[in-house]
């Protein structure tokens, strides 16, 4: 089993070099991985390892290669098409967002249970029904849902996604959702953020 | 120098503590918290020795003492002003975020170079000039900045707010921003979070 923070930290692998690719360096060694990071050599190489053999010792890495490798196994090889519910001011940033794009992940699909909003035009995109969420989301075969609805609504909708076949979830509600053993789950918090801040902030003060 | 995912779990502990509070737990164990966040048990008594002695062996937590102490740590016990810069779709819903109040952010200053929001009021707050930053900064006293403007402007909003004497920066555009060595910068990107889901999925299929 993968802990959470290996996942999070080969994303920040591959954006690091998609960096180096675009800098001119064909070749990575771990420590530029490490220091661009500030995390340990040893905590790169020992990430890697736990997927495979890549590179050659005192040789390091492809930089194309590994990143392509890193791509295979965070699933960026291909397209993800998300469905989202909740198109207020957050949902709204999140569709005009072309970060996700750049990943591969496409928001093809978008909710709303508001009369003023539904069959209105968002981004390129019509605001749906949340009653036909469904048989849209089948029609368009999304897998992935973003829940920025407001807390009270949260649960509710996790249900109809996962009832819709949906296996995995980006709650931005500030609500406990429950959601089925096969359905995997992640809830953003942006306060962790800035307690990452006030942390710092705090101790700098001394 | 504590990592960054050290102050991430402490983030979490609290929140865990906080539950665990309200379900009536006067003592926390340290499995308790490594059980909900899917953890190590010795991950969180490692992560907690780094900050001092608490809890006894063998007894566990006094689950409202170590929230404390934890609050402590991550400078939660005080509030902390906050100015947000581009008031768009995302600068809009963080500002109406209830979530930062809760752990003592208070976002008391926003602006936006648009003249057709300046002077406007939003979630009870007035919109100024980002020509007034920093004399308004200064007098607000705020610590915190929030960046929430498109990626070509995040540069020269980064230097308004650092010259203005802010020491810690939350930045959401996707542009890679340089600050003086004194500052913290924190960059949000919330792709990485569809990649957890999309490294789930793709391994799910075999
Ligand atoms: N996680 C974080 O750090 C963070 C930051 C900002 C906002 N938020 C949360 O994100 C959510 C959205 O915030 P916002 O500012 O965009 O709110 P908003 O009120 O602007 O938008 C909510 C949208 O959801 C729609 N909606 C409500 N109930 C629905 C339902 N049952 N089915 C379908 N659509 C429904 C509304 O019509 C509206 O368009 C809130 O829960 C907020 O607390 C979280
Ligand atoms: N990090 C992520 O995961 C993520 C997700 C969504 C959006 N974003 C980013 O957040 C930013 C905001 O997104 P949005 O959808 O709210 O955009 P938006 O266009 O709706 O809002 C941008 C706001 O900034 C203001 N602005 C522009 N230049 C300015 C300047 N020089 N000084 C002051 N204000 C200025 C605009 O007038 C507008 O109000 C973008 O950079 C976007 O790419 C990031």
């Amino acid at each position: 089993k993968i802990p959470e923070t290996t996942i999070a930290r080969l994303s920040s692998y591959l954006r690091v070099l998609d960096e180096l690719g675009r800098m001119g360096f064909d070749n990575t060694a771990s420590y530029q991985l490490a220091e661009e990071l500030d995390i340990n050599d040893s905590q790169v190489r020992k990430d890697l390892s736990l997927f495979g053999q890549f590179g050659k010792p005192g040789m390091g890495y492809e930089t194309t290669k590994l990143k392509r490798e890193i791509q295979k196994i965070l699933g960026l090889t291909r397209k993800w098409k998300v469905a989202l519910i909740g198109v207020g001011n957050l949902g709204s940033a999140l569709l005009a967002y072309k970060g996700f794009k750049r990943q591969g992940f496409y928001i093809v699909a978008v909710f709303d249970n508001d009369p003023k909003k539904i069959g209105k035009k968002w981004a390129g995109i019509v605001i749906h029904d949340i009653t036909q969420l469904k048989p849209i989301i089948r029609k368009e075969r999304t897998e992935i849902g973003i829940i920025t609805v407001p807390a009270p609504a949260a649960q509710e909708v996790a249900n109809l996604l996962t009832k819709a076949g949906i296996k995995a979830i980006l709650n931005f509600a500030p609500a406990r959702i429950s959601v089925p053993k096969d359905v995997r789950l992640s809830n953003v918090d942006l306060s962790l953020k800035l307690e990452n801040l006030s942390f710092f902030l705090s101790r700098r003060g001394r």
